[in-house]
C-alpha cells in the first residue's frame, strides 16, 4: 500500500542545472510547493480528488513560470492558445478544451465541460461561448502575456520560422525518422 | 504543461492537465494534454495519469490509457507500467514524462528528458519536490 495522495508536474524537458540560477530554481520549487500544499489542504478538508486536481492546477495556471494559463507560450502568430483536460476515475467522466484564448483557468472550463455539458471536448470560440454561459471566468488575452515567453517566440522566429518548440528543452538532437524539433520547449 | 493526479479519502482518483502548447506552433496544432487517454486519464480500477512532453508521440501511443491498460490487463505495477510507456514514447523518437498515482497510493514519475518539474505529497503531508534527474 502506497503513501501518496497527490502528485504534480510542471513540464519536462532538458532542464539543465547550468542554465538555472539559484533564484529561479527557488521560485520554481516555491511554485510547486504552493500547488502541493493547496491540493493537500483540499484533500485534508474532505474534498474530492477532482476538487484537489482543479485547485492544484489553478495554482500552477496562475503562476507565470509554468506553461499553462498566465505565462503560456506563444504561437507562431503571437497568440496564446490554451488546452486542458480533467478526468474522474470514479465515473470515467471526462472534459477537455483546446485552443481557448480568453479563459483564465482552462482546467475549470474542462471540468465544466465534464459536469455541465453532454460533451467531452470543446474547442476555440465555441468553448469560450460555453464558458460565458456557465460562468467560467473570462479575461482579456493580454492577461496571459509574459515578456519571457514573448522573447522565447522572438528567438524561435529568428532561428526558424516554421518549427514549433516544447517548453523546457535546449538543443535536443533530432532522432531518426522524426520531424525536426531542435530546442524543444513542452 | 502542468498536471496533477490525486487520490481522495473515498479512494477516488482524478487526473488533470493544462498547457499553453508549443512555442511557435501553427495551424491550430493541439498536443496530447486535452486528449483523453493520450495526455490525461483516470480510472479508479487502476491509476490516474497526466503527461507532459512532445505531444504528437503521446497521442500516437495513447500513453495515459496504455499505462492504465498495462496495469489492468497485465497486472504491472504503476512504476513498471510507467517506465514501459515512456520507453515506447522514446522508441518512437519522442520525449517527455508523466506522473501516475494508483488506487493504492503508489506513484511513479518517469521521464526520458534531462529533467521534469515534479512533486508529491504523502498522506501525512510530507512534500517532495524534484527538478533534475
Amino acid at each position: 500500500m502506497g503513501n501518496y495522495v497527490l502528485v504534480i508536474h510542471g513540464g519536462a524537458g532538458t532542464i539543465l542545472k547550468k542554465n538555472m540560477t539559484p533564484e529561479k530554481e527557488a521560485r520554481y520549487k516555491a511554485g510547486l510547493e504552493e500547488a502541493l500544499k493547496k491540493g493537500y489542504a483540499v484533500l485534508e478538508a474532505g474534498g474530492t480528488s477532482l476538487d484537489a486536481v482543479e485547485a492544484t492546477i489553478r495554482i500552477l495556471e496562475d503562476n507565470p513560470l509554468f506553461n499553462a494559463g498566465k505565462g503560456a507560450v506563444f504561437t507562431h502568430d503571437g497568440r496564446n492558445e490554451l488546452d486542458a483536460a480533467i478526468m474522474d476515475g470514479k465515473t470515467l467522466g471526462a472534459g477537455s478544451v483546446a485552443g481557448v484564448r480568453t479563459i483564465k483557468n482552462p482546467i475549470t472550463l474542462a471540468r465544466a465541460v465534464m459536469e455541465k455539458s453532454e460533451h467531452v471536448m470543446m474547442v476555440g470560440n465555441g468553448a469560450e461561448q460555453f464558458a460565458a454561459e456557465v460562468g467560467v471566468e473570462i479575461v482579456d488575452t493580454s492577461y496571459f502575456r509574459t515578456e519571457e515567453r514573448w522573447q522565447g517566440l522572438q528567438n524561435a522566429l529568428k532561428e526558424d520560422s516554421i518549427k514549433a518548440k516544447l517548453d523546457h528543452s535546449f538543443l535536443t538532437p533530432q532522432k531518426a525518422g522524426t520531424i525536426n524539433h531542435d530546442n524543444k520547449f513542452g | 504543461t502542468v498536471g496533477c493526479v490525486a487520490l481522495d479519502h473515498n479512494g477516488n482518483l482524478a487526473a488533470g492537465t493544462s498547457t499553453g502548447g508549443m512555442t511557435n506552433k501553427k495551424y491550430g496544432r493541439v498536443g496530447d494534454a486535452p486528449i483523453i487517454g493520450a495526455g490525461t486519464y483516470a480510472n479508479n480500477k487502476t491509476v490516474a495519469v497526466s503527461c507532459t512532453g512532445w505531444g504528437e508521440f503521446y497521442i500516437r501511443s495513447v500513453v495515459a490509457h496504455d499505462l492504465s491498460a498495462l496495469m489492468e490487463y497485465k497486472g504491472l505495477s504503476v512504476q513498471v507500467a510507467g517506465k514501459t510507456v515512456i520507453k515506447k514514447v522514446g522508441d518512437l523518437g519522442g520525449d517527455g514524462g508523466l506522473i501516475a498515482l494508483d488506487k493504492d497510493g503508489n506513484m511513479a514519475m518517469p521521464f526520458n528528458t534531462e529533467g521534469m518539474y515534479r512533486g508529491a505529497v504523502t498522506k501525512d503531508g510530507k512534500i517532495e519536490i524534484l527538478i533534475y534527474k
